[in-house]
């Protein structure tokens, strides 16, 4: 049985996941709950985190698998209001995940747990030569700017400078971060790093960030981009492969 | 043209 504070703030949680997902396989033990999938073509990974501190309650015996629908799970978040508490209730004997916004009253659904299992995935070690943080609604604005121009963006790094540009058939866009733009918080490179990436993916994957959240970009030449941000409680990674020319 | 990557090649 786990509490949250904003059952709203959850939502947006759900919503990213859904937008890549299907389907998830949480692991709640006493660190918290943790969860982690490729989605169906492996192009993106998401990996999910919320630490046993961002819950307001959490009482937990062992390790439990709750194989979730997002879809069914998704609409049912849609329904939180901005005061409501979410509590999160396994019912082991009837197989069911019990959502629950507690306000003023209490409702609850009711919704049926999938058999399926955790996936063995681990975080592949690979080596970033650039690393930059910025402010997650710029970012998210620029690859907004971008799918006007094409369904692809090239993410760079080069002389301290963070840049997202993209070339249309006819028109161009581009984006720079460099160490005077409020945006941008910090950049560690060693060398440049560019790789090419799906739009439609990286727009999935920034759908939850909001004016004053922080994004984490890993960068490094035809490499995947591992993105990191905080949500609701949660840490949210994600990894999206590159398109190769 | 471009070719869209898997993400199985980087678990290796």
């Amino acid at each position: 049985r786990a509490t949250l504070e904003s059952a709203k703030e959850f939502k947006k949680v759900v919503d990213t996941v859904a937008q890549i997902l299907d389907e998830i396989c949480l692991i709640a033990n006493e660190d918290g709950i943790t969860a982690r999938a490729m989605d169906p073509s492996h192009v993106a990974l998401v990996s999910l985190e919320i630490p046993r501190l961002s819950f307001e309650d959490y009482e937990i015996e062992g390790e439990k698998e709750i194989g979730i629908d997002l879809e069914a799970f998704k609409k049912i978040m849609n329904r939180a209001k901005s005061k409501d508490k979410l509590i999160l209730e396994l019912d082991e004997e009837k197989n069911k995940l019990n959502v629950i916004f507690e306000n003023s009253g209490r409702r609850k659904f009711s919704l049926a747990l999938l058999d399926i299992s955790a996936s063995e995935i681990k975080m592949p070690e690979i080596e970033y030569p650039a690393v930059v943080m910025l402010k997650g609604d710029a970012f998210k604005e620029a690859l907004k700017d971008a799918d006007l121009i094409s369904d692809y963006v090239i993410l760079k790094v080069e002389d301290n400078k963070f840049i997202v540009e993209t070339k249309g058939e006819l028109n161009d866009f581009s984006a720079e971060f460099d160490e005077d733009s409020s945006a941008l918080i910090s950049i560690e490179s060693q060398g440049h790093a560019k790789s090419a990436f799906n739009l439609e993916y990286l727009l999935d994957m920034v759908k939850g960030i909001k004016a004053g959240d922080i994004v984490k970009l890993y960068l490094g030449t035809d490499m995947p981009l591992k993105l990191e941000y905080s949500l609701g409680g949660a840490n949210l990674t994600f990894l999206l492969a590159p398109r190769i020319e | 043209k471009p070719k869209q990557m898997t993400l199985d090649v980087f678990f290796k």
